[in-house]
């Protein structure tokens, strides 16, 4: 048997347009998820340990294969204060989805076909990099969008105090900087698409900070903690041609 | 000029 209860639904809408479907590998210390969207260009890694979760059970190993598409209607029309739950038993081709709104009571089951995914398990090596740098998520998702508007890619620039995102097109050019306090092993400067970066800020809600570890030509990592959990984003670095 | 390189070329799958 499994039954798990998620209090962050949004987390489904944070990656929705980055993968479509996922094996959601259910274990008794929690759920776990791998998925590179189908560009190759970013890797979404979540984990949410047993702990985060009122109730979790988990009495044997269990992947479910789930509609990212699916879910993200259905959480979507649930609105944000409703709480999520999976649920399964012994037979794998199904689990039921538990929608319920505490201020109303109202409660919401689906029965859900497992989809059958042929998902290869991604190695993703560890790496040491040159600058680890925490900001607001929400000023990060502002400098995203704002500067996504006019302008496709942005240069991240890192000195000891300051980040700078920094961006340029047709139009003309834009940038934005910003303090942290970070540490640095040096200057750093490389460039990443903005639309993956606007993709990767719509988590956002899901912690009050964010975390940008970078290094020039290695997958830089944009990470939000959640509780009892991660969700991680790898982005492939552009190259100059 | 950029170019986007893949994530493959960094990760590998198993």
């Amino acid at each position: 048997l499994f039954h798990a209860r998620f209090e962050q639904a949004g987390l489904v809408d944070a990656i929705k347009d980055l993968i479509q479907d996922s094996d959601f590998h259910c274990r008794d210390s929690g759920i776990a998820l791998r998925n590179m969207d189908n560009s190759q260009v970013a890797v979404v890694v979540i984990l949410l340990e047993a702990g985060g979760f009122l109730p979790y059970h988990c009495d044997r190993r269990l992947n479910l294969g789930i509609s990212l598409t699916s879910l993200t209607k259905i959480v979507h029309y649930a609105g944000d204060e409703a709480t999520l739950a999976l649920k399964a038993n012994d037979n794998p081709d199904t689990f039921n989805l538990v929608l319920e709104c505490l201020q109303t009571g109202c409660i919401i089951k689906y029965d859900i076909k497992s989809r059958d995914i042929d998902q290869e398990h991604l190695e993703i090596p560890k790496t040491d990099y040159a600058a680890t740098i925490t900001i607001p998520s929400a000023e990060f998702q502002r400098i995203c969008r704002n500067l996504s508007q006019l302008l496709e890619s942005v240069a991240n620039e890192a000195s000891e105090e300051r980040i700078k995102f920094s961006s340029s097109g047709d139009i003309g050019s834009g940038s934005a900087t910003l303090r942290h306090n970070s540490d640095l092993t040096g200057p750093i400067a490389l460039t990443i698409s903005l639309k993956y970066l606007v993709n990767f800020s719509k988590a956002t809600a899901l912690s009050y900070s964010v975390t940008l570890s970078l290094s020039s030509e290695v997958p830089q990592l944009v990470e939000y903690k959640v509780e009892s959990g991660f969700a991680r984003f790898y982005f492939a670095p552009q190259i100059g041609e | 000029v950029q170019k986007q390189q893949s994530l493959l070329s960094f990760f590998t799958k198993a």
